[in-house]
């Protein structure tokens, strides 16, 4: 190996760019390449694939410490708790009505009876929306009209529900961004209402991070947990060309680990996240 | 700030005479890590921070500045430079109607967008719009412009009959022609830049309307991918222009300039918030100001 360390240097510039490419981001990439230039050092690492292999490694063992301290399953909540209650939060446009139809899809042929409650009664024909995936699921939704306070469509819904004996009550909240503090005050108000209806809800907050966001991210995701208590990422919009990188450094920063992976605008289109996979992906 | 950081790095380095090559090189690399945080492309921030060594190496270094502070104001100088001082106002013909045409990815904040240009053309520039939504594919698409076509009070062309794009889009030039709306926004429904068959119906809604404007919606919080998504774009549709949304929230927005870069089309508006008057021209210092934080 007479030329290593040379390869090695050029060849972990270009590594960087490829990590900074997915937006990873920089602290990330520097960490992950700092634990790999101690592996060259001590002679652990001796060749391309080797070193490869080495950051899938980081990577993959950040997404598994993350899955491992992070999240509330619905498995963790006793039986007598009905319903099940999920609620969908995030910044504008990226993706909660649409993964919400998936959703249901998905926990209603697992068997449960599923309700929806149209808690977005801000958006110009946002109830509208999420009626033609009701309707294309057979989920019963639970919406008012536009302008209507969405913590009172969240009581109704959880009212229906505990009436209708409901498994699980998936909520739909209007895109907000993180640093208006009037918008995330009235998550919180709803996650109380949750609370006070059905004991220990919302026992699941799904943060939905759109694949193709860069660093703010990662602000995004600190605002929400803080304020609005995320146990869990949905990582859309993966069928693009755009990596999502910045849910490793999520996972990293905070902990929270990515459930599921959104692949496309149709009802089937989401999966469990696979980090093995997406892992791999990265370097394709 | 980029300016605390560049002090920081430079205030041992002895300010004589010229900027010297270890001025320089320290305070490129603060540079490079501040494009980057703001989400600047990789690539485009090298060709950058290149730009900036050639300008700044072997100045005169100016009295009344610290070495940083005239760092700063080389880069800054170069950003309002790069991200261009084009005017946001679009340039309409006498033709009737004239189309403007609004594209982008999914969620981007096109049909939103739609509402407050047509608003800010009616005030600012006394034309009269007609909108017409060809999203086909998302449910209640159409139903949202029509909500947002009402509470701004502008006139919108629908077709519930058919469900083609092109159709929609051709019926309401016709409609726009016949009833002398002077300017005619179509709203597209989002798409991925490598999906085929969608890109080629946004090529096949130009040729039927001929627009003079393809308006590129972005979101400020694009990271790397704003180069592809952008320059794929403009390679299959060509963009005239960029309109960077959700600019009220603190994300950085690094992607104008690599989007600016990448296309050489100019940022015409910026979204700042929900509502429909939300919409602001493009400020280059401004932004400029922003990506160095
Ligand atoms: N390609 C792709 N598009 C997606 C995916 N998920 C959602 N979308 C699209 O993204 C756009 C926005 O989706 P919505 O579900 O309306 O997003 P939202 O977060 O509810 O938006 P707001 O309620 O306005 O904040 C739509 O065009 C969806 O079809 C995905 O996984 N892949
Ligand atoms: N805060 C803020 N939100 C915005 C802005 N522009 C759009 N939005 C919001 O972003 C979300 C998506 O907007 P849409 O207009 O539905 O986006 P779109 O590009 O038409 O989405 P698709 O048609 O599904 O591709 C909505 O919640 C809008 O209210 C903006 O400048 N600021
Ligand atoms: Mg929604
Ligand atoms: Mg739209």
């Amino acid at each position: 190996f007479q030329g290593r360390k040379q390869i090695d240097a050029e060849l972990l510039d270009e590594l960087e760019e490829a990590l900074i490419a997915a937006d990873i981001g920089v602290p990330t990439t520097l960490h992950i390449l700092e634990n790999v230039r101690r592996g060259i050092a001590r002679n652990q690492i001796n060749d391309i694939d080797a070193l490869k292999l080495a950051i899938k490694t980081e990577l993959l063992s950040i997404l598994q410490e993350a899955e491992k301290n992070g999240v509330v399953s619905e498995e963790s909540v006793s039986e007598t708790v009905s319903p099940y209650v999920m609620m969908i939060v995030g910044v504008n446009g990226v993706g909660k009505t649409t993964t919400i139809g998936k959703l249901a899809q998905r926990i209603k042929a697992e068997g449960n009876d599923v309700l929806i409650c149209a808690a977005d009664t801000f958006r110009a024909a946002a109830s509208d929306q999420l009626a033609i995936w009701a309707e294309r699921t057979g989920v019963p939704l639970i919406q008012q009209k536009q302008g209507t306070d969405p913590a009172a469509v969240l009581f109704d819904s959880l009212k229906a529900a505990k009436s209708r004996n409901s498994d699980v009550l998936i909520v739909d909240t209007a895109g907000r961004l993180h640093n208006k503090s009037n918008l995330m005050a009235e998550l919180e108000k709803m996650k109380r209402v949750a609370g006070r209806e059905v004991e220990g809800a919302p026992h699941e907050t799904l943060l939905v991070i759109d694949a193709v966001t860069g660093q703010n991210g990662l602000e995004q995701a600190r605002q929400f947990l803080k304020i609005a208590g995320v146990t869990g990422i949905v990582l859309t919009k993966l069928d693009g060309t755009a990596k999502g990188g910045i849910a490793v450094a999520i996972a990293r920063e905070l902990n929270l680990p990515i459930r599921y992976a959104g692949i496309g605008e149709k009802v089937d289109d989401l999966v469990v996240f696979d980090a093995e996979q997406y892992v791999n992906s990265l370097f394709e | 700030s980029l300016s605390d950081k560049l002090k920081r790095t430079l205030k041992n380095l002895r300010g004589e005479g010229v900027l010297t090559r270890e001025h320089v090189e320290a305070a490129l690399r603060e540079i490079r890590m501040a494009l980057l945080e703001a989400d600047v492309n990789y690539k485009v921030a090298k060709d950058f921070i290149a730009a900036v060594k050639e300008k700044a190496e072997g100045q005169q270094v100016w009295t009344e500045l610290k070495p940083s502070e005239q760092v700063v104001k080389i880069v800054y100088d170069e950003l309002v430079e790069l991200l261009g001082g084009t005017s946001s106002r679009l340039v309409f013909t006498k033709q009737i109607p004239n189309v403007v045409m609004i594209v982008g990815l999914q969620g981007s904040g096109k049909t939103t967008s739609t509402g407050k240009i047509a608003m800010w053309l009616a005030k600012n520039q006394e034309r009269k719009p007609l909108l017409v939504s060809t999203d086909v594919y998302r449910p209640a698409a159409r139903e949202q412009l029509k909500v947002i076509a009402r509470a701004t009070g502008q006139s919108i062309f629908e077709m519930p009959e058919t469900n083609d794009a092109r159709t929609l889009a051709r019926e309401a030039y016709k409609h726009a022609q016949q009833t002398g709306f002077d300017t005619l926004l179509i709203d597209t429904a989002g798409r991925l830049h490598i999906d085929d068959e969608l890109m080629e119906e946004l090529v096949a809604i130009k040729g039927e309307t001929k627009p003079i404007e393809i308006l590129f919606v972005a979101d400020a919080m694009t990271g790397q991918d704003a180069v592809r998504s952008g320059e794929e774009f403009h390679r299959r549709v060509g963009i005239t222009g960029v309109m960077l949304t959700k600019m009220d929230g603190d994300a950085r927005g690094g992607a104008a300039l690599s989007i600016k870069q990448v296309t050489g089309q100019p940022v015409k508006f910026v979204g700042v918030g929900e509502k429909y008057d939300a919409l602001e021209p493009f400020y280059p210092d401004r932004i400029a100001q922003r990506i160095l934080g």
